[in-house]
């Protein structure tokens, strides 16, 4: 485990990357956005971390961890035994995500010195002043980080144990952990926990979430993220149509649209007429008496189903004259002239 | 627009997340300015349009009408550069991405 690297200002990841400057004034405008959409105020040392991280690619090009992609996890805070467990979910990491580095960004607060231990003084030393002997070291910290998979009840495997030396002051401190979420990821165990105990009881008001809750940092290089449609699969979290339009297919009287439906309405009462009257050839009803008479044909006996085969056209010589259509009993097959044919091709 | 120059070449355009409905989870920027490519790769092409080989060639086929139905080379981005994005993932966790191929440097005709 690296060092405790323990500075006031923002913290950064501890191995060894340039630390940030200036403390806790956040980037531009971007960590009021974000503070707004994250319904936080803009303590959010989280927030504000990765507000400086964007800032730094943004203006510098710099790519943040040496990767193209940094995850920020929150803290849920429990109390286990009485004692202050924050819980990472690791779960929305993507399986293209290679980890380079993770870090878990913590604050010590200042440490509660022991008061100075009284002794009694010995009655027969007058003039021996009550000396008062210094106060004990300060309490060390121990972090132990667990990780479980995410139905488990157990407490879970413990992935690591540190233990720091408390800070002279309060302020936030970072440490490497990328060995344990690396393991942790290779098991499944999505879910991390990390127990900072200074071996006193935890104060009463210790289950409040803090502005200083602590948080981990994952820095990944996304493997999948130069395929063409990368940006849609992080970013595009819906279809651009909203919901509940019909699909285009759908049955037209179902449609929201009055003109889809109008449409619709219109070509079905075409169709309730059938194709008969619309796809009528020009002159059946020109036909000469006699025809009719003699054969007492009603129109709809000329087309025995609705798709006729086509006939091979006769040759010119023995085409019939203009007018001359005689139906031949023997087929049903009607013949007219070229410019009914043309006519019709045209309708 | 209308003074835009009719052989390939880049066009602004700015792109508002909030015009894509994503604005709700990207948290930083709020919009970038992504340009596109248009314009003619008809033959005989300008060096500026820094044709391909193959371009080339298939412009000229195009233009003598060998094989009928060859259509003009197209105008595509050539250097594209990559965005930073900070939004928030499905537990609101904050998340920082550097995509590739986000915005047109220059086009080319291919």
């Amino acid at each position: 485990n690296h060092p405790g690297h323990s500075w006031t200002g923002l913290p950064v990841i501890a191995d060894g990357v340039q630390r940030d400057k200036d403390p806790q004034h956040p980037p531009g405008d971007a960590a009021a956005a974000a503070a707004t959409a994250l319904g936080q105020g803009p303590q959010d040392m989280v927030t504000v971390h990765m507000l400086r991280l964007y800032e730094k690619y943004s203006r510098r090009g710099a790519r943040p961890g040496g990767g193209n992609t940094v995850r920020s996890f929150r803290a849920r805070l429990e109390v286990v035994d009485q004692k202050a467990v924050y819980f990472f979910n690791l779960t929305s990491m993507q399986d293209s995500e290679m980890i380079l580095t993770a870090t878990f960004h913590f604050y010590s607060e200042p440490p509660r010195w022991p008061r100075a231990r009284e002794m009694p003084c010995k009655p027969r030393a007058k003039n021996a002043s009550c000396r008062l002997l210094p106060p004990g070291p300060p309490a060390r910290l121990h972090l132990l980080f667990r990780s479980l998979s995410q139905n488990a009840a157990t407490h879970g495997l413990l992935r690591g144990a540190m233990a720091l030396a408390p800070p002279p002051r309060g302020l936030w401190q970072a440490k490497d952990i990328s060995s344990i979420v690396k393991a942790a990821r290779r098991d499944g165990e999505l879910l991390l926990s990390a127990q900072l105990d200074s071996g006193e009881k935890d104060l009463p008001g210790v289950s409040r979430p803090s502005p200083h809750a602590p948080y981990i940092l994952v820095y990944a290089n996304d493997l999948a993220i130069s395929e063409p449609n990368s940006v849609a699969v992080t970013l595009q979290r819906y279809d651009p149509f909203p919901a509940g339009d019909p699909e285009p297919r759908a049955a037209p009287n179902s449609s929201a649209d009055p003109r889809v439906r109008r449409a619709a309405a219109s070509s079905s009462s075409a169709q309730a007429s059938g194709p008969l009257q619309d796809n009528e050839l020009p002159g059946l009803d020109e036909m000469p008496a006699h025809v009719h008479h003699a054969q007492h044909y009603h129109k709809h006996e000329f087309w025995s189903s609705p798709f006729r085969a086509l006939k091979p056209r006769p040759g010119r010589k023995d085409r019939r004259k203009k007018g001359q259509d005689v139906v031949t009993t023997s087929s049903q097959m009607l013949d007219f002239d070229e410019k009914t044919m043309q006519k019709a091709r045209r309708r | 627009q209308w003074d835009e120059p009719r052989f390939c070449s880049r066009r602004y355009l700015k792109v508002d997340f909030a015009d894509i409905g994503w604005n709700e989870w990207i948290l930083s920027p709020k919009s970038f300015d992504a340009y596109y490519c248009a314009g003619a790769c008809e033959f005989p092409m300008p060096k500026i349009v820094r044709p391909s080989n193959h371009a080339t060639i298939q412009s000229i086929v195009r233009a003598v009408g060998i094989v009928p139905g060859i259509p003009e080379p197209c105008c595509v981005p050539d250097k594209m550069n990559s965005l930073g994005v900070l939004f928030l993932d499905e537990n609101r966790n904050v998340v920082l991405k550097v995509y590739p191929n986000m915005s047109v440097e220059t086009c080319a005709c291919r």
